[in-house]
């Protein structure tokens, strides 16, 4: 096997780095789909509410309801959809 | 399933349509077929029916665009958010919005259309090989006018088919140029552009002027995007540079090199090192057919579900074989009920999209309109020369005219000793039906043509193997069809077209004719094959007119309409487009 090739990673300008954190991508989704209300709450309350609200979007998205943002939810947080919020408002 | 607060629906089955804009990744025929096909998903299981507009304000209005489109809710570039609609209502609502800056195709890749050519506008098929080389994109290769092309098959050298790839050098999109491709250089605000540019526009639309100074004549229209044309980047969708430079190295494909993601990216010049000009390669895209009849259903008034299977879930996955799941048929007709008739007994007036011919076994004649109750006597003195008959023998329930014309710049519908007049443009009403017995007392009840000479105002009908010619209110006729030099074999004339001051084109089955009004005698070097000179209609078309500067072929209850280059631009339902239904 020849040593294999030392991939070099370029920064493309323009290239839209969705560097978001798993925290701040998932707080985006609950709010942008209506799981959320935009609301700040305390920092007490919106823990309660993200796990709340990430329960309520795991029901809708049928999976498993951990109220936990896991691999699963966070994929499902990155994959292509349609606009229109999950909870009408 | 789920259905919007309060259930928000259409007060209305026949639900109409309007495709505001085109995007630029696939062919406008393409675009108007996949929303077609995305209504038929609903209508097939409602008693829901979708008429396109092509002008006016519709229930639906259908647009593309990227982030900021103008409602609240922009989109977010390349993937992510794929489209969204409102549920039915005035205004916004019903609406159906698409971000264009995903890459749209039917869910398998570029979708590219071919022009000219060989293959009657076939779509490319990649890879395909060509001098013994293996192609995967458009390639002006053999070609020294540079133009993008294809072959339609896997091997050209074996069997020669191809067509032209889209592209700003064969035509442009919307704009003002009717199409007219771009002219290159040109000047914008005294700069000169060598290729197409989103510059002077804020919603990054690439486009070209088709004169060489916009600054002076104004016209332009929107480039079509090629099928190498990149994605995101920086390149606003300027297509590929192959081969292009890269770390030293060079590239005549996409390449997924330099980057962690995996994605397939390439140059938009001969060297990224120096240029740094870059962008996504065409992966498979979204299909704009699951994705609209997903929209649809917020149109209608579905809001989303939470069942994988089910058009309604929320997120986009491709499926080959698409069949609606029952919990969207369940939410559907818990809106609107299920469809009253397995199959239409009037086809519904879905008009079918400029591509999609109607299907001709639709055409049922068995469904005549019911018979009309007795009129009540009129006793209101008659302000026209014809006593207006009865008013409820309505038009719009006519499947087929015997024959339509236009007179006096008014379009005439003949039907069984009646006619109708539609006076002038627009949404003007129909007049009720008068006898046709009343103002031309020699004619008899069925009229195949007729056609007014552009000189002599002379009226020419023609029934059967007769013909007869009013001048005002006198009648010369009816003499034999054989007199104008028409062959015995004709057995009726079935459409007359005028060309020019006093020529007169006549048909009759597949073939026409063209008269010499003057001399009242056929023209040398007739009849000529419909199909070859007229490509695209109908070569049983029963009617032919002239109307508005467009050629109208009517079949049944159809009509296709050709424009003055000879191209069929729409095809149509007579009820609705020209009695105004």
């Amino acid at each position: 096997w020849s040593v294999p090739l030392k991939s070099v990673f370029v920064t493309f300008p323009g290239d839209v780095i969705k560097n978001m954190s798993d925290t701040d991508l998932a707080e985006s989704y609950l709010k942008k789909f209506g799981y959320m209300d935009t609301l700040h709450r305390s920092g007490f309350q919106s823990v309660v509410s993200t796990s709340k609200a990430l329960k309520r979007m795991q029901r809708q998205l049928g999976l498993d309801e951990t109220g936990q943002l896991d691999t699963q939810t966070l994929d499902a947080m990155k994959r292509p959809r349609c606009g229109v919020p999950d909870v009408a408002n | 399933y789920k259905t919007f607060d309060g259930d928000l629906k259409w007060d209305h089955n026949d639900v109409t349509y309007r495709i505001l804009n085109y995007s630029p990744d696939l062919d406008s025929s393409v675009i108007d077929d996949a929303f077609a096909r995305a209504f038929k998903v609903w209508s097939d299981v409602t008693p829901l029916t979708f008429t396109r507009l092509f002008d006016g304000t519709a229930d639906i209005m259908i647009s593309f665009g990227k982030k900021n489109h103008g409602d609240p809710y922009p989109f977010d570039g390349k993937d992510g958010l794929l489209a969204h609609a409102y549920p039915p209502g005035e205004g916004l609502q019903g609406d159906a919005h698409f971000d264009d800056d995903e890459f749209w195709t039917l869910g398998k890749g570029p979708v590219v259309k071919t022009y000219y050519g060989n293959a009657e506008g076939a779509m490319c098929r990649f890879p395909f090989v060509f001098g013994g080389k293996t192609y995967t994109t458009c390639t002006s290769e053999g070609r020294a006018d540079k133009l993008p092309w294809c072959a339609t098959t896997d091997d050209y050298d074996k069997d020669g088919k191809y067509g032209f790839c889209p592209s700003e050098l064969l035509f442009t999109i919307g704009g003002n140029s009717d199409g007219a491709k771009c002219v290159f250089p040109f000047v914008f605000l005294g700069d000169e552009y060598n290729s197409c540019t989103t510059e002077g526009r804020n919603d990054g639309y690439r486009w070209c002027a088709t004169t060489s100074n916009f600054d002076q004549d104004k016209k332009y229209g929107f480039c079509p995007n090629r099928d190498t044309t990149t994605i995101g980047g920086n390149s606003e969708g300027e297509p590929c540079h192959f081969p292009f430079v890269f770390l030293g190295k060079e590239y005549d494909s996409c390449t997924s090199e330099g980057r962690g993601d995996g994605k397939l990216w390439c140059g938009t010049t001969s060297s990224y090192d120096d240029d740094k000009k870059w962008g996504f390669c065409p992966d498979q895209g979204y299909s704009l057919f699951l994705v609209a009849a997903h929209e649809f259903g917020h149109a209608l008034g579905l809001d989303h579900s939470n069942i994988r299977e089910a058009l309604m879930y929320p997120m986009y996955s491709y499926v080959e074989d698409f069949s609606l799941h029952e919990d969207d048929i369940e939410g559907i007709q818990y809106l609107y009920g299920g469809k009253t008739d397995p199959k239409p007994t009037v086809p519904q007036p879905n008009t079918p999209t400029t591509t999609a011919i109607p299907d001709p076994d639709e055409t049922d004649s068995t469904d005549e309109p019911e018979p009309e109750p007795e009129p009540e006597p009129t006793n209101h003195p008659t302000t026209t020369t014809s006593t207006p008959l009865d008013p409820t023998k309505d038009a719009c329930n006519v499947i087929k005219f015997d024959t339509i014309t236009v007179i006096g710049g008014d379009l005439y519908f003949f039907k069984d000793g009646h006619y109708w007049r539609k006076s002038g443009k627009g949404d003007s009403a129909l007049k009720s039906p008068m006898l046709i017995s009343e103002r031309w007392p020699a004619l008899p009840a069925v009229i195949d043509s007729a056609f007014e000479d552009v000189l002599t105002k002379r009226l020419y009908f023609f029934s059967g193997t007769k013909f007869w010619v009013y001048t005002g209110k006198n009648v010369l006729g009816p003499r034999s069809i054989e007199k104008l030099g028409l062959p015995d074999s004709v057995q009726k004339v079935e459409g007359a077209l005028q060309r020019g001051q006093n020529k007169v084109l006549l048909f009759s089955a597949e073939n026409f004719w063209r008269l010499d009004v003057k001399t009242q005698t056929i023209d040398k070097g007739y009849p000529k094959f419909i199909d070859v000179v007229f490509g695209g209609v109908p070569i049983d078309a029963h009617e032919v007119f002239q109307y508005e500067g467009h050629t109208f072929f009517c079949r049944d209850r159809f009509y296709w309409r050709m424009n003055s280059r000879r191209q069929v631009d729409r095809v149509g339902y007579v009820k609705y487009d020209l009695l105004k239904c």
